[in-house]
């Protein structure tokens, strides 16, 4: 269903498929984990989405690159800025 | 303060896009911002180019990454004027900077208001109101998985790494949150937005907190 759903085409038992099932396995438990803290319907549910195959650290690589500058404070003034 | 607020109600805000393999999160981040401003000012929403503040916002790094305010600082000081998306198209690669001349058309922004909301998220929304959709940074390694519904845990505020759009958010029910559009496509989120909840400075949502002026 993953791959149908997300246009991935790497073949059943290649190397690049055994590589992808595990990091698709690892997201599985981290999304029980995350799942965990709160019940409530507004709270924030976690599962399988486009990036499900991807470690973490492949997920950080591509999507997480930038970065914050430190801003000043907010104090109402209305010159700010 | 309304109790809620969402500018996608006026019809400034543009659709949800793709960033695709290239960290080009902090362009899309402020480019949203100008061209909902440019239309919150009277003019018909017009999707700008965000090909070229990767290619030729020169303090970033492309798709290897950048900080929207950088991105601000270039497009104030060089009085770059943002051609439409249609001009530019998005490539998701670093590419050659394409400049037009002077009397091209297109979005100048005349400057920016960078600060730090935390704790004070209340003032922020009024920034929302008064100002259009604000460019922040946030913390956004759990989002890896996320699906929809607020955010409230699993994050932090002190490792901002994934620059997005606020455009509105909602204290009517029981938890108060800010409504946020992503550049991951539709399919990702709740189509494309994701929710986070207000008061805390969840995922740092507040830390560093852009609004455009052109």
């Amino acid at each position: 269903w993953f791959r149908e759903r997300f246009g991935r085409n790497y073949e059943v038992n290649s190397p690049q498929f055994d590589r992808r099932l595990f990091f698709f396995q690892e997201s599985a438990t981290r999304h029980a984990y995350l799942n965990s803290f709160s019940a409530a319907s507004q709270s924030a549910k976690y599962g399988i989405n486009q990036f499900s195959d991807l470690s973490q650290r492949e997920f950080q690589d591509l999507y997480l690159r930038a970065s914050a500058d430190r801003a000043p404070a907010f104090s109402g003034q209305k010159a700010e800025g | 303060l309304p109790a809620k607020f969402d500018w996608r109600d006026h019809a400034i805000v543009a659709p949800v896009q793709n960033q695709q393999a290239c960290g080009s999160c902090w362009a899309f981040s402020v480019v949203g911002a100008v061209q909902s401003v440019h239309a919150i000012g009277g003019s018909q929403l017009v999707e700008l180019s965000v090909q070229q503040v990767l290619d030729c916002s020169f303090q970033n790094k492309g798709c290897n990454g950048g900080t929207p305010v950088a991105a601000l600082k270039w497009l104030t000081q060089t009085r770059v004027k943002l051609v439409p998306q249609s001009e530019y198209p998005y490539k998701a690669q670093t590419r050659m900077c394409h400049f037009f001349s002077g009397s091209h058309g297109g979005v100048g922004v005349k400057n920016f208001t960078a600060l730090d909301f935390s704790g004070q998220e209340e003032a922020m929304m009024g920034h929302l109101v008064k100002h259009g959709p604000l460019s922040v940074v946030v913390d956004a390694l759990s989002w890896q998985d996320y699906l929809g519904g607020i955010i409230q845990y699993h994050c932090s505020s002190k490792r901002s790494n994934h620059a997005v759009l606020v455009v509105g958010y909602d204290t009517t029910g029981d938890i108060p949150y800010w409504i946020v559009q992503n550049s991951w496509g539709t399919t990702w989120g709740d189509k494309g937005y994701v929710y986070m909840k207000v008061g805390s400075n969840i995922c740092g949502i507040a830390d560093s907190v852009a609004a455009v002026f052109l």
